[in-house]
């Protein structure tokens, strides 16, 4: 028989920070709830940021994924429009430029996290960071 | 009620998932 734990009847979670009042410090050092994040908030704190930058990730395409509860979201990523996929738990919340958090079932981030979101649709423009050039 | 003395504070960039590692070309 499969090992089962004592969690393993709950979802997976998602990391707390995304969690309705969750204290998030931006890169001025300033203290903010992670429901009230603006877009500024995002490109200031990159701004300053000596290792990151705010890149736009457009989303391409949503479909199911074998996981329960997940899909697999497809990004152009960048001004080169790199093409990255990744495999997300459905109430995982992005961030859409000039929006704010979405995800593709709202409904269960708003449960599960009590942060309210708009639903990630195809051509949202989501931010995303890389690593500045080092080298 | 008693607050909790400490609150964890999370950093701004764990909330953007890396998506690109470089721009490469």
């Amino acid at each position: 028989p499969p090992p089962a734990s004592p969690l393993s009847a709950t979802c997976p979670s998602l990391p707390p920070y995304f969690m309705k009042g969750s204290i998030i410090q931006l890169a001025d050092g300033k203290l903010k709830r992670v429901e009230d994040l603006k877009t500024e908030d995002f490109i200031q704190s990159a701004e300053i940021s000596s290792e990151l930058k705010i890149d736009s990730s457009t989303v391409e395409r949503i479909e199911g994924s074998q996981t329960p509860n997940s899909a697999i979201i497809q990004f152009a990523v960048g001004e080169h429009k790199a093409q990255v996929s990744v495999e997300v738990l459905v109430e995982y919340p992005f961030f859409v430029f000039g929006q704010g958090w979405s995800s593709c079932s709202p409904d269960r981030t708003t449960q599960l996290l009590e942060l309210s979101c708009a639903k990630l649709s195809v051509g949202d423009v989501c931010i995303s960071l890389t690593l500045k050039n080092s080298k | 009620n008693v607050e909790p003395r400490s609150v964890p504070v999370f950093p701004w960039h764990s909330l953007v998932p890396f998506l690109a590692p470089s721009q490469s070309d």
